[in-house]
């Protein structure tokens, strides 16, 4: 008897077996969906499988997709460049057509957040970068600007809502969303004249790590609900 | 007319009979994070006439089974699951991607005839 595996692979969603080189890090907030889910099913507690009551939205696939990007080095003064520049890429290929996207949320951490070892505050901008497909060839420019935002530092992590930019998101117009991170130290020069800045900047670029959530909906195993008509 | 009871024995009833897979068997443990395996619970058993009423039963079971034993042309009424639960699961696909998916009605938790 030869178990038909292609079936089962093909109703999670795969095409073949995966064979993950190491397992990625699962972060805290699927653990704990998952340990809900397990809970309540042992509890018999009825489930609405198409709601995930700890993000406040409808859908039944959460992904986390690792950024595929690289960090942009200047070769001007560190005093006059950003302290870090990073293209984030994330492959949305694997998302079919048929679901329906209900969040995607940009996830930044940087680094443990500590009392001890306070560091400048930092200032966050990032750009949306479209024509990802050419990014083999040159660096590609930034178009529209997602978000600036001042954080002091060590900070921790920090999530971005991005549904309003990927709403209207099709895996065959957009296989994949790449961004431009950029980070600046906000001081008083103080932090630039003894060593402390590339210091800073190094340890952001150790500790800096960047994933994308992304919740859909199968319209075939949940259905939407419709608004009501005034 | 009375209907005969076919006859059957307490083990030959409709019950859900457990099964777990281990996903280490399969060796798909590799790209599974969570959870460890999958409770493959399954329904099987006779539904008789007699004791359609006692096993959990729809209403229609009871009819379908009274009908089977005046007219053994309409199948009988079958081991079904009656109640299931859903289960989620954690995994890795071959872009990195960390996939939590819910899957509705997907473990076997009572059985009865329908």
């Amino acid at each position: 008897f030869q178990f038909p595996e292609y079936v089962f692979l093909q109703f999670l969603g795969l095409n073949k077996v995966p064979s993950p080189q190491k397992f990625q890090p699962v972060p805290t907030l699927l653990r704990k969906i998952l340990q809900d889910r397990e809970a309540a099913s042992t509890a018999g507690v009825p489930q609405d499988v198409c709601y995930i009551k700890e993000l406040g939205v409808r859908g039944n696939v959460l992904r986390l997709l690792p950024d595929q990007g690289f960090f942009l080095y200047s070769k001007t003064r560190p005093q006059d460049s950003p302290c870090l520049q990073k293209l984030l890429y994330f492959n949305l290929s694997t998302i079919q057509e048929k679901q329906q996207l209900t969040m995607a949320q940009l996830g930044l951490d940087l680094g443990p957040n500590t009392y001890f070892n306070l560091g400048p505050e930092l200032e966050l901008a990032l750009w949306l970068v479209p024509d990802t497909q050419v990014w083999g060839s040159k660096v590609p420019k930034a178009g529209r600007v997602l978000l600036v935002k001042s954080v002091p530092w060590p900070q921790g992590a920090l999530r971005f809502n991005l549904q309003g930019m990927v709403r209207n998101w099709n895996s065959h117009s957009w296989p994949s969303l790449g961004l431009l991170l950029q980070i600046l130290v906000k001081g008083d020069g103080a932090w630039e004249l003894d060593g402390h800045l590339q210091d800073t900047c190094s340890r952001l670029r150790r500790s800096l790590h960047t994933y994308l959530l992304v919740v859909t909906l199968d319209p075939e195993q949940c259905h939407l609900v419709s608004r009501k008509r005034r | 007319a009375a209907v005969p009871a076919p006859k059957s024995t307490c083990k030959n009833l409709c019950h859900r009979h457990q099964l777990f897979i281990n996903f280490r068997d399969l060796d798909w443990h590799k790209w599974i994070i969570a959870p460890k395996g999958f409770m493959a619970n399954f329904c099987h058993g006779e539904c008789p006439f007699s004791l359609t009423t006692s096993l959990n039963s729809s209403n229609y079971a009871f009819m379908q089974a009274l009908m089977h034993a005046v007219d053994p042309q309409v199948p009988q009424a079958v081991c079904i699951p009656t109640k299931l639960s859903p289960i989620s699961m954690l995994y890795q696909d071959n872009n990195d991607n960390v996939i939590l998916r819910h899957y509705e009605n997907m473990v076997v938790d009572e059985c009865g005839c329908g």
